[in-house]
């Protein structure tokens, strides 16, 4: 679809939610909890090569290896660090982006600080 | 600002790129010139040329729209979440969602709806994955992975400047004050590929 400009936009095509406005109410969630939304954010964390692509736990449990992606998350788009998806985080996330990974085959290289020795992430390139 | 792993890139031999529309997707004469002024953007820094060529297949650069599953295993999701992807050099597969509201103008001042997304800015980053560039974690940086909707981001920052010249030298016409930078060094190759 292609507009002019914003106005031009027709109604019938603005959505009223967006496919990860859901991860909002995982707000607050941090690792041992388990909630209902935990399984398609490891799927967004995959798919941007946070979490391994041999990963597949993708029950509702908040485990180790979301909480080192979400801390990988968090350095690379330069907000606290704490492995929790706090409301930084969720904000973030829920932002349209390129679908390109962030990560490809080793460490995270978006962030300029040294990424700390837990946050190494393997992938593999498609 | 970062590389895909391997560091790859259009040989010294391809400084003229060549780029082609999708013939299906009909698009209009507007809407390839916001694709014109994208690659005119990084052609001002680099030494690189970009022009547009009508046969598709032929062209090192094949920009697409298209919808959900379209061949290359990594199907779009509608209207916004993911907007684009693109491949590493010497790939040159450019794809972008069809669903997302596209806006040409890119005048957002009044307020634009949630869903609308400037084509410039994300064809600009996109560009940027061709030659060669992975993400950045520099907020202002167009290789910056996210952009709201309602947003145009089309000038290329410092960091986009400096990665993208760390590839393929400077434009000896481009008067910025960039190039007098000193690079940061070299990185651990990573950021994104398809």
């Amino acid at each position: 679809h292609f507009f002019p400009n914003i106005t031009a936009i027709p109604s019938s095509l603005i959505p009223n939610t967006t496919i990860w406005a859901a991860f909002s109410n995982l707000v607050g969630c941090k690792k041992g909890q388990k909630a209902d939304g935990l399984p398609k954010l490891k799927e967004y964390f995959q798919y941007f090569g946070y979490l391994n692509t041999s990963y597949s736990d993708f029950s509702d449990e908040f485990d180790d290896s979301l909480e080192i992606a979400v801390k990988t998350y968090q350095l690379n788009f330069n907000l606290n660090a704490t492995g929790q998806i706090d409301a930084e985080t969720i904000k973030r996330i829920v932002v349209p982006r390129c679908g390109n990974p962030d990560i490809v085959n080793g460490t995270s290289a978006m962030h300029p600080g040294k990424p700390s020795a837990n946050s190494t992430i393997h992938t593999v390139a498609h | 600002y970062s590389f895909f792993p391997n560091r790859p890139r259009w040989p010294p031999s391809k400084s003229q790129l060549t780029y082609a529309f999708l013939p299906e997707n009909q698009l209009s004469d507007v809407v390839k010139t916001v694709f014109s002024r994208a690659f005119e953007r990084w052609s001002e820094v680099t030494t690189l040329t970009f022009t547009e060529i009508s046969s598709f297949n032929r062209a090192d650069i094949r920009i697409g729209f298209f919808s959900r599953e379209h061949g290359d295993g990594e199907p779009f999701d509608g209207v916004l979440g993911t907007l684009a992807h693109a491949f590493s050099p010497p790939t040159g597969r450019c794809h972008f969602d069809g669903e997302e509201n596209w806006v040409i103008d890119g005048d957002f001042l009044n307020g634009a709806p949630l869903s609308a997304v400037d084509l410039e800015s994300v064809a600009v980053h996109e560009i940027g994955h061709i030659l060669g560039l992975g993400h950045s974690s520099v907020e202002e940086a167009i290789m910056y992975p996210s952009i709201s909707s309602g947003t145009r981001k089309v000038e290329l920052a410092d960091d986009d400047i400096m990665g993208i010249q760390e590839l393929y030298g400077s434009n000896p016409n481009y008067n910025g004050s960039v190039s007098s930078l000193t690079p940061t060094g070299e990185r651990e190759t990573s950021g994104a590929s398809r």
